[in-house]
């Protein structure tokens, strides 16, 4: 299941949420 | 042969089949992805959560968000009319997405929402499941079980007290919540499956 997470690009959106990046903020 | 996307995540069921599969993927993601976000800002809520190491934080996440996506959008599975609403708020009926393709999943949705409303949760009570939901211990790739273990135990004691003073019939409500969680489980391997298959196509 992680891995076809990760091929769907849920990873990133999660990293991203979770770590509040400059790239989210600016969205 | 016209191809259909029966996830009420997107906006419509309707691709257009003038866009590449690249495009249709991307506009579905874009639509997928507030809801995501949202699952992300609730687990950064969970006491304990941001605790754990960052790995483990993204590991149950990754795992569980699809679970977490069920739960909350169960409403969305009108069992009396026999319609799914999709993100533009449109409703389809099941005959109408059977149509288009959808298949066991579709009718284990509207069991599991069937189900879920029976047992009246409140909000919180509803919040706290979620949360038991996210946390688990038994997801692939955690590298600390112990720390998993432990919150995931003190999430399911305080679903349990919670439970106990809001329900009379408190001892089948929380066992029957326990077990919604095996059928999350299974709702997420077919929501894997189908994905993986349009995916493919």
């Amino acid at each position: 299941l992680s891995e076809h997470a990760s091929n769907l690009g849920l990873e990133d959106i999660i990293r991203k949420a979770l770590m509040g990046s400059s790239e989210e903020r600016q969205e | 042969n016209r191809m259909h996307l029966v996830c009420p995540m997107s906006v419509s069921p309707y691709v257009d089949p003038c866009k590449s599969s690249h495009e249709i993927w991307e506009e579905f993601s874009m639509s997928f992805t507030p809801a995501v976000r949202e699952v992300v800002e609730f687990a950064k809520k969970i006491p304990g959560f941001r605790d754990l190491s960052q790995h483990d934080q993204v590991s149950l996440l990754k795992a569980g968000t699809f679970e977490v996506l069920v739960v909350r959008f169960a409403s969305l599975f009108d069992v009396k009319d026999r319609t799914v609403t999709f993100l533009s708020g449109k409703k389809y009926s099941v005959e109408a997405l059977r149509s288009m393709g959808a298949g066991e999943l579709l009718n284990s949705m509207f069991e599991f929402s069937e189900k879920l409303s029976a047992l009246q949760l409140s909000e919180e009570e509803m919040s706290l499941f979620t949360a038991v939901v996210l946390v688990s211990a038994d997801r692939s790739g955690i590298e600390n079980v112990n720390s998993v273990e432990a919150l995931q135990e003190n999430l399911i004691r305080a679903l349990r007290s919670l439970i106990m003073k809001n329900h009379s019939n408190e001892a089948a409500t929380f066992t029957k919540l326990l077990l919604k969680l095996p059928d999350l489980r299974s709702l997420n391997n077919m929501h894997s499956e189908e994905l993986l298959a349009f995916k493919v196509h």
